[in-house]
């Protein structure tokens, strides 16, 4: 079971678009792939038509059971969706009060990693979409994960803010046993504006073999497939943005589910 | 004074574009304007040229003196920038820790409001960029503010997540004597496309009068002026997203500068 985290404090670089569209991709009636929001807002779940306001079987559950002196286990939280092969574990806006919650209590940075520990073997994949923010969270997923993708728009701002999710892994690195490898990848990119191939140089100047040679273009039918409720991979299979994205799933050691 | 909060839990939907375009049309010689970095990951800051990684003057040191027992007082933290009338109060990463040190501590909401009251008369306004994430640093800004600016992006996943939004604030309101004043502003509007259309129409729908009327369109010159580390109307003053935000201004009562 590989379980790959999609991580970035920086807001609407593409991570949500990016779990799904893995996701989508990866899934099917041979090989199993679990999603897990991460994010107290809750994207990825209202984007598999699920409300974060209301619901009540989620990765919030497995604090509480933790908080509770029991080993998280997922099993009875997990919701099926409407594609073979594609399972969710839900976000609520409870997720949001964890930080204050558990204060400087210890301990609550493995509670994810424990939880999907109990699933070992029933998933080929498991994605983490998390939040823009670094908090109890973010650190539960850099624990759980065996590999960190990190989605950066092609930009000045984004790149500003990269030293510094660069920065915190490094910070997490030192209580992990494995070595946590990560993957930049570059998204959102306008190829009709010389700020994005500006952007894009610069990011391969400092951070070279650490980015994905490809870039995700932009694709205005991500947009269509996020109102649709369902990855863009099973509306449009040769839409662009797919095609670079089955081009990062080769690169990463992902096998594409039989169509 | 004015004290305006620029806040959205979606990531990515042009909040400190919001915030440094504003601020630059608003200041000048005969009008001061302060902005506000209230985000960990301290993009507005970056913007003008500091390091949120070694800011060790801002936001944050107004919480460390609250919790000392002083009355937060930002004269000393306040920097100036490079443009007439124009200054910052910065972020540091150091904010990400807050909702953790504070916990269920309670008194730390009016920290940035008492803070601002210290340096009234001293601005014609003052605007907050916040983070993407509920927590007491939103919880902050929209305590201190007069008037609420929510940007949301064309499109169906932003929508979804509004609903959380206005729903937080109806949480918030509970708690301020003033009525807490918001309006929606679509941003990222990409006129090529269908899905804007369709999403816009909808948020007219959903929102009726709590939407302004005109739309922030998608501009990529806004990229070229977050390179160059000045709003946009210093640049480009007849660019279509600073027009844009121009007649934003005259909609919410925000006087122009004399250029
Ligand atoms: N390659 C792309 N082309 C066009 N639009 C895209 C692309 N990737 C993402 N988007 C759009 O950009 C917006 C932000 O994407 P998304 O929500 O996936 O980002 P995020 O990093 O998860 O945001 P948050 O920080 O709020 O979690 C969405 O409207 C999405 O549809
Ligand atoms: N009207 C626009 N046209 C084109 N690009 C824009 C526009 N507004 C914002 N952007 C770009 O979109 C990206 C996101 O904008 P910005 O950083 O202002 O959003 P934000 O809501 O502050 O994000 P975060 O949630 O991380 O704080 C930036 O690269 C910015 O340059
Ligand atoms: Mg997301
Ligand atoms: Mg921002």
């Amino acid at each position: 079971m590989k379980v790959w985290a999609v991580a970035n404090q920086k807001g609407g670089v593409g991570k949500t678009t990016t779990t799904v569209t893995l996701g989508g991709l990866l899934s099917g009636p041979e090989q199993r792939v679990l999603l897990v929001d991460v994010d107290p807002h809750g994207s990825l779940t209202a984007y598999f038509g699920h409300d974060p306001e209301t619901a009540t079987r989620g990765v919030y559950e497995l604090f509480s059971q933790c908080a509770e002196g029991a080993t998280p286990d997922p099993t009875a939280l997990i919701r099926e969706s409407r594609f073979p092969g594609l399972d969710l574990l839900t976000a609520s806006t409870a997720l949001a009060t964890l930080d204050r919650q558990l204060g400087t209590r210890s301990g609550m940075g493995l509670v994810l990693r424990q939880a999907l520990e109990k699933v070992e073997g029933q998933y080929d994949y498991v994605l983490l979409d998390c939040p823009p923010m670094l908090g109890v969270l973010m650190v539960n997923a850099l624990a759980a994960c065996d590999e960190l993708l990190i989605p950066v728009q092609t930009e000045f701002l984004a790149l500003k803010g990269l030293e510094r999710m660069i920065n915190t892994l490094k910070m997490v690195q030192k209580s992990r046993k494995a070595e946590l490898k990560y993957r930049i990848i570059p998204t959102l990119f306008d190829r009709r504006t010389r700020a994005a191939h500006e952007a894009l140089a610069e990011l391969r100047r400092l951070y070279g073999d650490d980015v994905w040679p490809g870039v995700i273009p932009v694709d205005t039918k991500f947009r269509d497939a996020s109102s649709a409720g369902q990855p863009l991979c099973f509306m449009i299979p040769d839409a662009r943005g797919v095609l670079a994205y089955s081009d990062l799933l080769e690169a990463i050691g992902g096998r594409l589910s039989e169509p």
